[in-house]
This record gives structure tokens, C-alpha cells and sequence, in this order.
């Protein structure tokens, strides 16, 4: 059966950087994968098209005046590795709702490309600052069973994730595990890990700030495609390779708001 | 007439900390403020209610069923220098809508408490991290005729800033000016200046990261409380005194995603 997921974080955490590159290493290993953009910012296929920005969902919809019609060759196009790639884009600024535009895209992603169903691996990169019926539509449009948080060791990433995992509660859906992409905070490694632990999930990789990734992404271009043999490309291989394991279907319950301050405190 | 304002700016970038340390300047100087914060962290009023937290609107709402027979006194509280301070709490995680809160507060704020319409100053404390319709209710509500962004001079705030002016300019509301709260980056001071500049806005305020503000915060005080002498505190009481000047009401054009990435990349 297609694997279907969702990454989740607050924004600027690493969510576009690691799916992307996540998606290149399951395209390296034979894996056909779909990558879909929720973030109003649709930079999250950027580094699989070398550098090139796409034309969002949205905008191609805005531009014709309504839905119908659209090809798939307007809205998908194949990156690195065959990954194939959609950008939602945002809502009007100021007027819109992402969750709309979340729906509209996947009901013509379904019409127009068989991808969608044929991919192996199914991704939706989402941001979670706000934690709204928005940004839920991947799962409650049933495009998601399981998802990844992507956090760091400070407070606010962490009070992010935490209450991501409140809406994943309500949601009655599971979370694969935390991952942590380091920012270099005092012990950062252990705090993320005793966060994980605290809601009985595993700790999938910690990711090192590396100044690789930010080279690679100003090349527009993934670390598995710009530096493969590198040691990060390897961090994203091993975390390619957790996200395909089959795992306990654990709905997490969030975690009390002193804890975390203690924790994030060290 | 009445000062009504918003505060916008990215998560953690310092909105609830610059509003609280203005609102309380405004209230040493004899001015009668209302803060109201929109963000779903409700951690606007903390530091100007001796660290403790107040049951937000939507929890009252939630607990009785309906917003009929809520008294002013459950959701409204008063601190440091008579400051007003209600919270609005957030969406439902993963059904909510923001947006619908904020609606429901305003209401409620109009029906029970005097306050909303007899204060000098009117303060929306609202996150910027995603521009939808539901942050912009404080303004098509209009309760907010002008507004002030937060931002440092790391791209990530600067892009977040960009976009809420994209949204400002979608409901023609004027933009009072740029406030930058430092992050100690590279040439901090000339990239805000410059994107301020860009806008046609006047940079109000640079506010040097200080442990003073950490310091009061764990204190549960602002800084106009715990700190009244410090350097710091006239930086705050100065941009209190600036948000009170009338401004020419520019409603901004937002700039080009390029252009963001090299002022940032300096
Ligand atoms: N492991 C890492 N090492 C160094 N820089 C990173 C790493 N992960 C992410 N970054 C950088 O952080 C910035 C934000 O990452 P991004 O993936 O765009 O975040 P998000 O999608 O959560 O908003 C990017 O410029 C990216 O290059
Ligand atoms: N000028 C400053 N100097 C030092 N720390 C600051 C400053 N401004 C904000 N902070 C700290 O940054 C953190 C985030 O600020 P906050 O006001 O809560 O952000 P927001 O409301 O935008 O999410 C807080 O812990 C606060 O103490
Ligand atoms: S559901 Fe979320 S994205 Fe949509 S308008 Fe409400 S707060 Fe904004
Ligand atoms: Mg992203
Ligand atoms: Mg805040």
C-alpha cells in the first residue's frame, strides 16, 4: 500500500529542506514519491528542480478562473530522481484560508494525476505554527496516516511540535516520530530525545547544522544530488529508510507546557 | 478618538514581549489600554499580570456551552498600570479556525466590557506567521486602523513581514511602521532600515536583544515593571510615545521575494 505522510513543524524549522531531501534519497532507493507543498512560502520542491521555482496550484487555478481544465503538466513537475512535485501555494493574503486551498489542490491533484496513486510515497510538507483546521486537511481529507514533527532543542519549536501533537490527538492520528534538525542549542540532542521519549515515540534522526545544506540549496539543489557522498547525504539515506519501516500506530498526547519550558530550560 | 493597533510579526520573533513592555509604557504615562492577544500561544499578558496565566475567551466559551451569560470579569483582567488585558485562546488544534475565535471574542469583548470602546489605546497582539483570513479579523472587523510589523534582520522574519504587508495591501490598511527587535545578525540594524525604507515606512524602533527582557520575563513582570530605570525601558517608553504620533496612513506595497533574499544575504 502507498505510504502516505506529512511532515510537520514551525516554520523555518527545516521541514522544505528535510522532505526534500528525504524524497531525493526514497527516489535514489527506486522509491517513485509525490511531494506536495502546504506552506504558503512553495519552497519545498525548489532543491529537487534545480533551483526553479514552480507555478503554485493556486495560482494556476486563480489564473484560469476556476479548477477544471488544469492539466497535470501545469501543476506537476518531475525533480531529482523522478520525484514528482506540486506546490499548493497560499491563500489571499489577508482574505483566504489555506485550508481551501489545500482541498482544491488535492481534489485536482486526483483528477489530473495519476501520480497521486501510483507514487509509493506520498509526502505533504505542512507548516504547524498554527495549529487550525487549515492545515489538517491532508489528514482530514484522509491523504495521511502517519506523521513527522520536526523540531529543534529550543522552546518555541518544541511548544510548536507540542501542540501539533494536540491536533493529531483530536485527529486520532498517529505520529511516526519526532526529528530533531539541530540549531546548536546546550544540549539539544538530549532535550529532543527525553521530548520524544515523553510522548512515547522514537527519535528518528538528529540532523546537523551543517553549512552543506545551505550551500547545496543556494546551488538549488538537494544534498543528495550536490553532495552525495557526504556525510549529511547519509543522515538523510538512514532517515529515508526509517520513514519506510512500518511502525506502532501511536496517537500522542500532548504534554504539559511547564514540561516543556523545564525541559527546553537546561 | 481611538488609538486601535495590531502588532504582527513571525512566531517568537517578539510581538507579545514588545506589546506588553508598550502597553505598559503607555499606561506609566496615564494612557487607558486595552491588550488584546490573538495568538493561540495566549501569552501576550503574562508578563503585565505577575506571571500568571488568564483563562482565555475560548475556554470560557467552550466551558459554558455559549457565550451568553459570560460577566467582563472572567475574561477580562486588569495589571500593571490599569493595563486591560484579554486573551483570546486558540482554534480547536487540528478543526479551529483562528479566525473564528478572534470573531467570537470581539463580540463577546463589545457585549461585556466597556473597556473595548473607553480605552485610549486598543492593542491586537496577532501572529503574521500565516497571512489568512483569520488573523486578518481584528481589521475587516475594524477594530485596527493602523499596524506594526516586528521583525530582525534574518530573512525568515523579513519574508513573514513582506507577506503580511502583501495582506495589508489586499484590505488597504495602513502600515504604521517597522519594528526591529534584534537578533544580533549581521548588519541588523542597515537591512531593517533598508527594508523599512523600501516599504516607505519609518523604522520606529530598534530594540537591542537584552537579558533584561529575558530576566523580567522569568520574573513575570514586564520591563517597565522590574527593570523602570534600565536603558531598555526608555527604549520602549520612546516607541510607545512614537505608536501615539499620527503617521501618514501608507498602505504598503509589498516587495519582491529577490530582493529579500540579497538585503538578508548581506
Ligand atoms: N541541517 C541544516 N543545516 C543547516 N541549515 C539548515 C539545515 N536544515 C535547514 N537549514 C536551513 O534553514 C532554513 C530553513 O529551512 P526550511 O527547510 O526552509 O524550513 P521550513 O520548511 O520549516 O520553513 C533554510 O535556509 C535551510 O537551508
Ligand atoms: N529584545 C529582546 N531581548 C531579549 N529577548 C527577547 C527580546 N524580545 C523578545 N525576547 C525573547 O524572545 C522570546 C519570544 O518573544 P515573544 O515576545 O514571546 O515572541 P512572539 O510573541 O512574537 O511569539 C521570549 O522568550 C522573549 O523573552
Ligand atoms: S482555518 Fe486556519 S488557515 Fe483557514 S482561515 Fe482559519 S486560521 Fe486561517
Ligand atoms: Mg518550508
Ligand atoms: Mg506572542
Amino acid at each position: 500500500t502507498q505510504k502516505q505522510i506529512a511532515i510537520y513543524g514551525k516554520g523555518g524549522i527545516g521541514k522544505s529542506s528535510t522532505a526534500s531531501n528525504v524524497a531525493a534519497a526514497l527516489g535514489e532507493a527506486g522509491k517513485k514519491v509525490m511531494l506536495i507543498g502546504c506552506d504558503p512560502k512553495s519552497d519545498s520542491s525548489i532543491t529537487l528542480l534545480g533551483g526553479r521555482r514552480i507555478p503554485t496550484i493556486m495560482d494556476v487555478v486563480r489564473r484560469l478562473g476556476n479548477p477544471d481544465g488544469v492539466r497535470e503538466d501545469e501543476i506537476v513537475f518531475e525533480g531529482f530522481r523522478g520525484v514528482k512535485c506540486a506546490e499548493v501555494g497560499g491563500p489571499e493574503p489577508g482574505v483566504g484560508c489555506a485550508g481551501r486551498g489545500i482541498i482544491i489542490a488535492i481534489q485536482l491533484l486526483q483528477k489530473v494525476s495519476p501520480s497521486i496513486r501510483e507514487a509509493d510515497v506520498l509526502m505533504f510538507d505542512v507548516p504547524g505554527d498554527i495549529v487550525c483546521g487549515g492545515f489538517a486537511v491532508p489528514i482530514t481529507k484522509k491523504m495521511v496516516r502517519e506523521t513527522y514533527i520536526i523540531t529543534s532543542g529550543e522552546y518555541m519549536p518544541v511548544y510548536a511540535a507540542n501542540n501539533i501533537c494536540r491536533g493529531l490527538n483530536t485527529l486520532k492520528t498517529p505520529l511516526g516520530g519526532i526529528i530533531c534538525n539541530e540549531r546548536e542549542a546546550a544540549n539539544e540532542r538530549e532535550i529532543v530525545g527525553r521530548f520524544a521519549e515523553a510522548l512515547g515515540v522514537p527519535l528518528l534522526a538528529c540532523i546537523p547544522r551543517s553549512p552543506i545544506v545551505q550551500q547545496c540549496e543556494r546551488e538549488g539543489k538537494s544534498v543528495l544530488e550536490a553532495a552525495p557522498s557526504s556525510d549529511i547525504a547519509d543522515v538523510y539515506r538512514q532517515l529515508a529508510a526509517k520513514v519506510l519501516t512500518e511502525k506502532d500506530n501511536k496517537v500522542p498526547e500532548a504534554l504539559d507546557d511547564g514540561y516543556l519550558r523545564d525541559l527546553t530550560r537546561q
